[in-house]
């Protein structure tokens, strides 16, 4: 029992940094669609409304999941990793890309993302296995919260 | 630091240099979303979310204009938590919480508090309907009703009766932590007086981080019939606590 919970947290942790940096990939790719968007229409957009297309939609509401921690590993490799990658494909200095390098930024992104969002499924697969392991322990009295408590 | 953001670091901390504030502010915007996402996840549907975002944003410009980067902490670890803050002090802004709500929440926590000083002991929902002057369903419509959102752990869910994000310090101090940890100390106590039900799905909930659907099915009761029982818990809790 105590290995299934090792195992789940060691896995809940990983899913945490991955979860994190694929939400910063998403702002970022948003981002950029958001300035490619201005340069090509010639939309005058506000740096508010860019700020804002980082940000996102408003969230929903109403989730059947207990709370999650915001707390974040900051200097996870992940992270790095990806600070790395926008370094590269010049994030921070996207007004002055040309359409190609926008493109190139946009794509690299994606791509980034794609990776993350796969990771999480995987580990979402996992971890919810091993969640329903501990339901069936509970019921079939294998398992008490007085270990927890 | 990437070399970039260095220097926008250094333009804004040194030179007071507005446009490597905004490269900055935008940089680190994707923040908010996450933290957003995750305090929206907490709290009932209903509550209009696209004002959080607003606070959170001022969260973030905050966290830029206060934060040192010689002290050696990353942005992000100093950040997040500023956002988190800022988007609680909006919610409470916008009194999110239902006047009823809040209402029924308070008679539930008043019978809850004076038969459990008169019955040394924790009350059922008979009791507690009783008390109340009605029945046993509609006193689970209430705690229904009052399955208030999860915007962060049950110490400052409880503690509070409102969600609510300690201060950020500007230097996480030993004291907050320490305090933090009396908190959560004297929780575990009170979580283990609970009844069973109650005990189990906190436990299950807060602990394992099952969802009330999961937790149902370990209790063979409906997702909804848990999220009374917790309502309950958290309120038993809070009368304990607040005694
Ligand atoms: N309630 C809930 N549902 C979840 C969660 N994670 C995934 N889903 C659901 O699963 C679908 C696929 O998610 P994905 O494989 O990560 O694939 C996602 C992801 O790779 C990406 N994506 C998601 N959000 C954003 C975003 O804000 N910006 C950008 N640029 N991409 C996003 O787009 C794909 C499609 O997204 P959706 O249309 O929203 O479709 C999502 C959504 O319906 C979650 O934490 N909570
Ligand atoms: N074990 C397990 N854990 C899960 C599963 N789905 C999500 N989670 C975890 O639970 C957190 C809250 O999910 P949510 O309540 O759906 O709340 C989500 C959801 O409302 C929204 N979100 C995230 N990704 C997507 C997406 O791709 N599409 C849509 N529509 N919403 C998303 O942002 C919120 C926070 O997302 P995160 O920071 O990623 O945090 C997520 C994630 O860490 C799952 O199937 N199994």
């Amino acid at each position: 029992l105590d290995q299934l919970r090792a195992e789940r947290d060691r896995l809940r942790h990983e899913e945490d940094a991955v979860s994190f940096v694929r939400r910063l990939a998403q702002g970022r790719i948003d981002l950029v669609e958001a300035v490619r968007h201005r340069k090509s229409s010639g939309e005058s957009t506000s740096v508010a409304d860019i700020i804002r297309s980082g940000v996102g939609p408003a969230p929903s509401t109403g989730s059947a999941r207990p709370p999650r921690d915001t707390d974040v590993a900051a200097d996870h490799p992940l992270v790095t990793e990806f600070d790395q990658l926008c370094d590269r494909l010049g994030f921070d200095e996207m007004s002055e890309l040309d359409v190609p390098g926008l493109d190139r930024l946009h794509d690299g992104l994606v791509a980034f993302e794609a990776v993350q969002s796969s990771r999480r499924r995987d580990l979402f697969e996992r971890i919810d296995a091993l969640t329903a392991e501990l339901v069936r322990r509970y019921r079939d009295g294998d398992a008490s919260v007085d270990s927890l408590l | 630091d990437t070399p970039a953001i260095h220097r926008a670091w250094q333009r804004w901390v040194d030179d007071k240099d507005s446009a490597s504030r905004e490269v900055l502010i935008v940089h680190y915007s994707p923040l908010v979303k996450f933290v957003a996402g995750r305090v929206a996840a907490g709290l009932p549907a209903g509550v209009d979310t696209g004002e959080l975002i607003g606070t959170g944003i001022f969260g973030l410009m905050d966290a830029v204009d206060r934060f040192d980067p010689s002290r050696g902490f990353k942005f992000e670890t100093f950040a997040v938590p500023r956002i988190k803050g800022a988007i609680l002090d909006g919610l409470r802004a916008i009194d999110w919480v239902p006047r009823t709500v809040r209402q029924r929440s308070r008679q539930i926590e008043q019978a809850v508090s004076e038969l459990g000083n008169e019955l040394k002991r924790a009350p059922s929902d008979e009791e507690i309907a009783g008390r109340l002057g009605i029945s046993e369903d509609e006193l689970h419509d209430w705690l229904s009703a009052v399955a208030v959102a999860n915007v962060g752990p049950l110490d400052h869910l409880v503690t509070d009766g409102e969600p609510r994000q300690l201060p950020p310090s500007t230097d996480a101090g030993p004291d907050r932590v320490l305090e933090d940890r009396e908190v959560r100390s004297v929780m575990r106590a009170e979580i283990r007086q609970l009844p069973d039900r109650e005990r189990t799905v906190v436990a299950l909930y807060y602990d394992e981080g099952m969802t009330l659907a999961e937790i149902g099915s370990v209790l063979g009761v409906t997702e909804s019939r848990v999220s009374q029982i917790h309502s309950k818990a958290v309120i038993m809790l809070r009368s304990r606590l607040t005694a």
